[in-house]
């Protein structure tokens, strides 16, 4: 499945 | 975390770090585009205000901290502390042509029509043009310092290697976020003119 946009980067 | 993503990091806080120091040592701001300053004082702000609501982890953490404050600290120096230095006249682009298209844009796409998901967007998108100004000001004056470039070259380097991270981790992870991979794109691309100019001429560029 996409995992789409976590805002885990910088 | 992969090693792209690492070093893109790494090559990000190099050109922040490599941005103060050269003011800080040399006193001056001359050549440095104070708006695009702004600008990314703007994207760090309206991107990291997630550290009020989500724990990450610390790495991310301390870097989205050093990332606001070195931000704060460079338009502090350019605007009050070396503001004699300052080339103003240069540093004719602005930014309302950029800031206001690109708040529009991240109100009419996004992921998520919520306060906190359009200043994320805002800041990707602004993110992408946000040294239009600097490369602005170098095609003006039709010079930039050895320094100057490195400082470029660095955050060229940086939106470059996060590219390779999302093709990674598109295969290993699943992930896949369009809003950012566009925008790095076109962030990205915008470099390419000066990339080319930085390893062909090296050192200080004059057009």
């Amino acid at each position: 499945s996409l995992n789409i946009n976590p805002k885990d980067e910088l | 975390m992969n090693i792209f993503r690492l070093t893109g990091d790494l090559s990000h806080l190099a050109a922040i770090i490599i941005l103060l120091l050269k003011i800080w040592k040399t006193r001056s701001c001359a050549g440095i585009s104070g708006k695009s300053q702004i600008l990314f004082a703007l994207v760090f702000t309206t991107r990291y205000l997630d550290l009020l609501t989500s724990f990450i982890s610390l790495y991310n953490t301390t870097m989205k901290v050093i990332y606001i404050g070195c931000a704060y600290a460079t338009v502090y120096l350019i605007y009050m502390k070396f503001k004699a230095t300052y080339d103003g006249n240069h540093d004719s682009f602005r930014m309302e042509f950029l800031v206001v298209p690109v708040g529009g844009l991240a109100c009419l796409v996004n992921h998520d029509f919520s306060f906190l998901e359009i200043l994320w967007t805002f800041s990707i998108y602004l993110e992408s043009v946000a040294i239009l100004p600097q490369l602005f000001m170098i095609s003006k004056t039709g010079e930039a310092e050895t320094i100057t470039t490195h400082y470029l070259f660095f955050l060229g380097l940086y939106r470059a290697l996060y590219l390779f991270n999302w093709i990674w981790r598109f295969y290993f992870e699943g992930f896949f976020d369009m809003i950012a991979i566009v925008a790095g794109m076109v962030q990205t691309i915008l470099y390419c003119d000066f990339f080319y100019l930085y390893v062909t001429k090296g050192q200080g560029i004059s057009l």
